[in-house]
This record gives C-alpha cells, sequence and structure tokens, in this order.
C-alpha cells in the first residue's frame, strides 16, 4: 500500500528535466556526438529535433560499428555522417501521464525513458536509477 | 507478500550463469577488448583474472578516453594497452546467498552486479532487467 502508492505515482515527479539531459540533435556529426557521449561518459542519450520531439536514440556501440572497417577503425569519417544516419529509431518513450507501474514495465527491455507531454515535445528523461531507488524506498518501510 | 517472497529469492534463481557472461581478460589488448564490447552489443563487461576472480570491469567509454589525444583518436595505441591499465579496479559485486532486496540496493547505482561464492569466485551476473522483471511480475500479482 506504500508500494501501491508509489507504483501509482505520476514519472514526471521522478524524471530528470529535459535541461538536465545529455542530447544530439540528427544533424550534428558522429564526431560530435562521440564527444558527447565519451565526456558525459553516458552509453547512449536521445537524438531531438529543432521542435524538440525525440527521433531516436545514439549509443557509443552503434559509432564505433559505423566505423569499423576491414583495416581499423576509420575515426576520419566521422566527421562526415550524421547522427540521422546510425541512430536507433526504436524511441523508448513514456507519456508524461504515465504512472511509475508502465514505467516499470516498460523498462525491464529499456535503461530510459523519454518522457512526452501531450503534443510529442520532450519534456524529461525516466531513468532505472530513479525507478529503483524509489522501489527500493518503498521496501524498506 | 508477493512481493516480500520475492524480495527474498536468493540472486542465484535470477542470475545469467557464468558460461553465457561476455569478459574479457586483465591482459587482453584494449582492441580486442574494444571488439568483444562493439560484437556483443555491451556498454561494460566484467574483467576476470585466470582464477575466475573479477578484477573490475571494462567499458566502452574508458576505452575511448584512453585514445583521444589532441589529433583525434589514436585508434593504433589500443594493441599496445591491456584492460588492466583502463579498467574500473571498483567491482560491483554480490554474495550469491544475498536476497533480491539487497540486490535492488546495490542497484540503484549499478547496472549489473557480480555474483560471487564463498571463495570469490565468479559464478553469475545479475542484471536491472532480471530485477526489474521479478518485481514487476510482483505487482502483476
Ligand atoms: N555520470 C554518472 N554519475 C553517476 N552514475 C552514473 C553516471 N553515468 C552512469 N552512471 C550509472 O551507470 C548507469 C548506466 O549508465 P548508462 O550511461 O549506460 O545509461 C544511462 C544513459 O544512457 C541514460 N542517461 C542517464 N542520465 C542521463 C542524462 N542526464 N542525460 C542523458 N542520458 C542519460 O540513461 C541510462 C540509465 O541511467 P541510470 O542512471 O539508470 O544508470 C546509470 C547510473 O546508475
Ligand atoms: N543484446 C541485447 N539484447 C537485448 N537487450 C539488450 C542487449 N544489450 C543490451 N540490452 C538492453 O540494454 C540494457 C543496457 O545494456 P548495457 O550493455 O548498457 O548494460 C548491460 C551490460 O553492461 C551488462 N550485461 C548484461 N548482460 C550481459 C552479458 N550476458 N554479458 C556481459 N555483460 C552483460 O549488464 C548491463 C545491464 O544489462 P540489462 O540486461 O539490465 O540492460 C540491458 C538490456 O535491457
Amino acid at each position: 500500500n506504500r508500494i501501491a502508492e508509489l507504483v501509482l505515482r505520476p514519472v514526471t515527479s521522478l524524471m530528470i528535466r529535459a535541461d538536465n539531459v545529455a542530447i544530439v540533435s540528427p544533424f550534428h556529426t558522429l564526431d560530435h556526438a562521440l564527444l558527447v557521449l565519451t565526456n558525459s561518459g553516458y552509453s547512449a542519450i536521445p537524438v531531438l529535433d529543432r521542435a524538440s520531439v525525440v527521433q531516436g536514440t545514439i549509443h557509443t556501440n552503434l559509432i564505433m560499428n559505423a566505423v569499423a572497417g576491414l583495416n581499423g577503425y576509420e575515426m576520419d569519417s566521422l566527421h562526415d555522417q550524421t547522427v540521422e544516419s546510425v541512430m536507433s529509431r526504436e524511441v523508448p518513450r513514456i507519456h508524461s501521464g504515465e504512472s511509475m507501474l508502465k514505467a516499470v514495465e516498460l523498462m525491464i527491455n529499456q535503461p530510459f525513458l523519454c518522457v512526452e507531454d501531450d503534443a510529442g515535445k520532450f519534456v524529461g528523461l525516466l531513468t532505472r536509477k530513479a525507478v529503483l531507488g524509489t522501489l527500493y524506498r518503498g521496501f524498506r518501510e
């Protein structure tokens, strides 16, 4: 019932707000995206267009696979390729009105979820860390 | 009570057994480690010594940071560096006798835990996916 209360909480109360989320644009080059990923330390981040709509996700592994050649990694080609050409277009998303229970279900297979408002605009990131922390606090009580 | 039952389950019942876990040795070169990571698609994996004791974890980002130079990424140097020289020595671990509740607490900050027996030997990997899947099934009942 403490647990029931928790799983009914809205995802907006636990998400990282959009301005604290590392992102890239579909038109950025892969060398820029790789820099953002390695500097932030994140393995994957959302790709947002100018209208703040999530168009995909970019992962360090996707970039490395894009430059792996027969003679090693062609790092110079990173500057000639865009995020859009290698990003995963499967967006892990959840509506801002949804509850934690829905988030737990979706996060079995997704390390993060892009929270979107009614207009489909990106408003924040919900992470497994936030969800597990909330569940753990519930169990402790 | 369904939940209580779940959180008291032993971690061994939910872990991926050792022979199904991608790993590298501390003496492998970074180009081998990068290949294992990009081929498996995992962002981080355990580093095991010959005695099957976990010595650290290796992440794609750690490798990329190790070759980032003023003139771009020096991919040739990957062959001259070992996993041991860049791995994180902070091992996310849990004893095989522990329960899910302990695992949930540790996984707030760790995407996976190395399950170890009494001799400190690696026996399996517990993932956030396994834990969230179990919790979700508990909530549904
Ligand atoms: N700088 C840091 N400080 C402290 N702990 C760190 C950290 N970077 C990573 N971690 C830990 O490692 C987990 C996996 O990070 P990863 O980057 O693979 O996977 C992350 C990343 O892909 C994404 N993410 C998290 N925060 C983000 C942010 N502010 N901006 C963009 N993406 C983010 O969500 C995934 C899940 O994040 P979650 O927090 O559940 O889980 C994180 C967190 O527990
Ligand atoms: N080949 C694949 N097929 C289906 N889904 C995939 C996948 N690769 C990754 N995922 C999904 O992405 C999540 C994060 O993967 P990541 O490689 O960053 O982070 C992984 C990785 O660092 C490690 N890991 C998982 N399975 C492993 C294995 N068999 N061997 C070595 N490390 C493993 O544990 C972390 C958490 O794994 P978890 O399953 O909770 O969470 C995984 C899973 O939900």
